[in-house]
């Protein structure tokens, strides 16, 4: 029996396989706006998809989010095959999604570090990095969000493999990076860049390398926009950054675009990184409040 | 899972600690960098506004603790017993999965 997107269960975490599927399913049940990419192959070796969410046109002004770059944020890998759904069947039915797609694309990674997640299903549920082998150490990984080139070895990263924040040998070493670094500027045209992380209910804009205020600070965190983002469901605070280098979100600030936030989501103060599958799609609903509010001030700000 | 055998030789748990002002911050970065405690901090510490929550191997949490205290360092427990947690996580998959 072909399975659709009906059957699949939003609210518990999958495996990988499972995640995929989905994809595909999305990829069928929506043709006429989703497809499925490949924009490049893990360190070990595993596909890396991004969901197209298209109407035509050539090179449009784009918007891309993802999800799941620390393996072990669950919840962020969940809320973006969530959303995945959500925008696809949004098209035609919620006006503001439906302009938005037909005038932009949007590109979602709804898993940014395949090797890193199916460890965490497999032997280590805690495993937040990448899985590459470090020369001349026994200890496995790189922290993903430290290896981009922005203020890249700068303080908040470690130099020690065996570290959690290891930023790795060179700016973009991890294959996983250099996939999304090349599809963004192979692309030319992205004009938002948003990416899911758990937990600590923030808004985050750049920058972590270096405690000066981005040019762009006035327009990214005034009032309306922060008052437009946080309902009262989502208590958002825009905040800079802590101390952290290397960031996907100031290397996507500084090649140029301008609309780059790292959400992290729930924090209930009770689980951490084990949220129960029972607030996925509460933590989905409410990040969804904050997204859409991002995208439809891109939409209506092209620069 | 995480690594099961050692899970059951010692529990980890998760503290949720609160400091309140910049010497406490700093006070947790230093030990963020005693390798030999095996600490996994959750949430980093940055600033006083922002709760920090570190995972420690059961074999240091008595000592973890012994340390706050000796700061005046206020916490709490966020996770009692980390496989407790994993072990419902890892059920709810598998009901869902039925």
């Amino acid at each position: 029996r072909e399975r659709t997107t009906s059957t699949f269960n939003y609210g518990t975490y999958h495996s990988l396989d499972d995640i995929y599927a989905e994809l595909d399913h999305l990829a069928y049940e929506y043709s006429d706006i989703v497809s499925k990419l490949e924009i490049g192959r893990s360190y070990e070796n595993r596909p890396l998809y991004v969901l197209k969410f298209s109407t035509g046109g050539r090179n449009r002004r784009a918007i891309w989010i993802d999800a799941g770059i620390h393996s072990r944020e669950w919840v962020t890998q969940a809320s973006a095959v969530w959303m995945a759904k959500k925008i696809a069947s949004s098209y035609g039915q919620d006006p503001s999604i439906t302009s938005l797609l037909d005038n932009m694309d949007i590109f979602l990674l709804t898993v940014t570090n395949p090797d890193g997640y199916v460890f965490t299903h497999t032997t280590n549920r805690m495993w937040r990095k990448t899985r590459s082998r470090n020369q001349g150490s026994l200890c496995i990984g790189v922290d993903p969000n430290r290896n981009w080139d922005a203020g890249f070895g700068g303080p908040g990263a470690s130099n020690n493999p065996c570290s959690e924040s290891y930023h790795g040998p060179r700016a973009n070493s991890e294959v996983e990076v250099q996939s999304v670094v090349n599809f963004i500027e192979n692309h030319g045209n992205i004009q938002a860049f948003i990416t899911l992380h758990s937990y600590s209910q923030l808004l985050m804009y750049p920058y972590g390398y270096k405690c000066t205020q981005p040019a762009d600070h006035v327009e990214l965190v005034r009032p309306e926009l922060k008052s437009l983002l946080c309902s009262p469901l989502c208590l958002f605070s825009l905040s800079l950054s802590d101390q952290a280098s290397g960031g996907s979100i100031d290397w996507s600030y500084d090649y140029g675009i301008k609309y780059s936030f790292a959400f992290e989501l729930r924090d209930t103060g009770r689980y951490g990184f084990l949220l129960p599958a029972s607030q996925i799609i509460p933590t989905a609903q409410e990040t969804w409040l904050g997204l859409k509010k991002i995208m439809e001030h891109v939409r209506d700000n092209p620069y | 899972t995480v690594s099961a055998d050692l899970m059951f030789s010692c529990r980890h748990q998760v503290l949720r600690i609160k400091t309140r002002n910049e010497e406490e911050v700093k006070q947790l970065q230093l030990l963020e960098s005693l390798e030999h405690l095996e600490l996994d901090f959750w949430t980093s510490p940055s600033s006083p506004a922002l709760p920090v929550d570190v995972r420690i191997p059961a074999n240091n949490v008595q000592a973890v603790k012994a340390i706050l205290e000796s700061h005046g360092i206020e916490y709490s427990i966020l996770i009692e017993d980390l496989q407790v947690v994993l072990d419902q996580e890892k059920r709810d998959m598998a009901d869902s999965q039925q």
